[in-house]
């Protein structure tokens, strides 16, 4: 085909190093849950303790959704946004439409990272991946104690990498944006954004 | 699935930055489309940890706005990354819409455009098919019908390179311009980064949208995905 140009999107649109906002240690792992044996957990951690973090997210409009999804909001709508350390993600299972016990295993998920930040209501979770299937709770399980247990935390730029390799499905490449910028009274503030998705995209979230 | 977040180290009240991200989603995130399909999981997720040293920022102060537009700025370049991923695409097109009467209608035609099978696979093909961005617009499901009047209409490809003439007019005023240069066409298509430009001429709102090309691709990623 003609219009089928071939494109090194990783070495067009992967960064090679990047600036990242203090306070912020991020994991991830490999469980197993994808067949292939790429990274497929990660972790966010804030580590600020000067005073109490927000948070805020959007979701599908999608009448049926999944159970990170409902947990998540549930989590928001208790705390107001205010206190949430963590946010989990796993990719390769989305837990979707797998009903109680679908919700019942994100909330294991979300307590055992609770259960690290020694706190409740202090973490969101989201998975994507195939729908129809329940999460392999034993790998996933055994993922974040790992990386709780052995520290795997960090700040580097690899880290941050490894974040956006973890949550990708059919992606082509990691989606890492970073910049730095500064408000009129001249203080100086990071955003660091990470997304995944390549199929079965066309948001509407509110 | 679309998952995305985003963290920051400003002192953020959370109703602010609730607003603040639902705003930004609303003009990056939500303007996106590869195929068509909405997940049962797509979340986006903002925090802000207030690690820096400054004032906690709510809807009222003086900084609010400034961040509320890096945020929007910040998230489009998110969104983009992934339209340029999109299952077996090789194109990434911004469909822009000018002179609107309001904002939710310029999105609605946007979106339209943005997500028609035909079109997606005629940009594939590098075919100047602008017919089919026509009939796309013609079906949206306008909130208010005077958003679009076929006389005042004018469709255009634009050359995303330094190229010239820049804008190669499809139709104008609701003429279809029936002799447009074919080989004009043929060079703007060709380039991996396309833009439509849409002016419906009935307002001053403005949305953009960005989509990609659909190829033989998208099928052998998704036929067997499950399995």
């Amino acid at each position: 085909q003609r219009a089928a140009a071939t494109v090194d999107k990783y070495a067009l649109y992967v960064p090679k190093s990047g600036v990242f906002p203090k306070g912020f240690k991020v994991a991830s792992t490999a469980t197993g849950v994808k067949k292939n044996g790429n990274l497929d957990l990660g972790i966010i951690l804030n580590t600020n303790k000067s005073r109490p973090s927000s948070a805020a997210a959007v979701f599908t409009t999608n009448k049926f959704k999944a159970a990170p999804v409902v947990l998540s909001k549930s989590v928001l709508d208790k705390t107001d946004g205010e206190g949430v350390d963590a946010i989990i993600v796993n990719s390769g299972c989305a837990n979707s439409v797998t009903g109680e016990v679908g919700l019942k295993d994100a909330q294991t998920i979300v307590g055992e990272v609770n259960d690290f930040l020694g706190k409740g209501d202090a973490t969101l979770t989201m998975s994507t991946g195939v729908i129809g299937q329940r999460l392999q709770m034993d790998k996933i399980s055994k993922g974040i104690k790992q990386m709780f247990q052995k520290d795997s935390f960090g700040s580097d730029f690899d880290s941050w990498l490894g974040l956006a390799k973890s949550i990708n499905t059919t992606d082509t490449f990691p989606k890492l944006v970073t910049s730095k910028f500064s408000l009129p009274n001249g203080t100086e503030y990071t955003l660091t954004g990470i997304a995944k998705g390549a199929g079965m995209i066309c948001p509407n979230m509110a | 699935t679309l998952l995305g977040f985003i963290v920051t180290d400003l002192p953020i009240k959370s109703t602010a930055l609730q607003s603040m991200l639902r705003s930004s989603v609303d003009r990056s995130f939500n303007c996106i489309s590869v195929d068509g399909d909405m997940s049962t999981n797509d979340t986006i997720c903002m925090i802000a940890n207030g690690a820096v040293n400054t004032s906690v920022i709510d809807e009222s102060s003086p900084e609010y706005a400034q961040v509320k537009s890096q945020v929007t700025e910040f998230a489009q370049q998110l969104a983009q990354l992934v339209v340029r991923d999109g299952e077996g695409a090789t194109k990434f097109v911004t469909v822009n819409v000018k002179n609107a009467l309001n904002f939710k209608d310029a999105k609605v035609i946007a979106e339209a455009i943005s997500n028609s099978m035909l079109v997606k696979t005629a940009l594939y093909g590098q075919d100047a098919n602008w017919g089919r961005i026509l009939c796309a617009i013609g079906y949206a499901k306008l909130g208010d019908l005077a958003s679009l009047d076929p006389t005042k209409i004018n469709v255009s490809f634009v050359a995303t390179d330094d190229s010239e003439p820049r804008e190669l007019k499809l139709i104008v005023n609701g003429t279809p311009q029936l002799d447009v240069d074919e080989a004009r066409a043929s060079e703007i298509l060709s380039l991996p980064d396309l833009e439509v430009l849409v002016n419906l001429g009935t307002g001053k709102e403005e949305c953009q949208f960005w989509t990609c090309d659909l190829s033989h691709e998208y099928v052998t990623i998704n036929g067997d995905y499950r399995s």
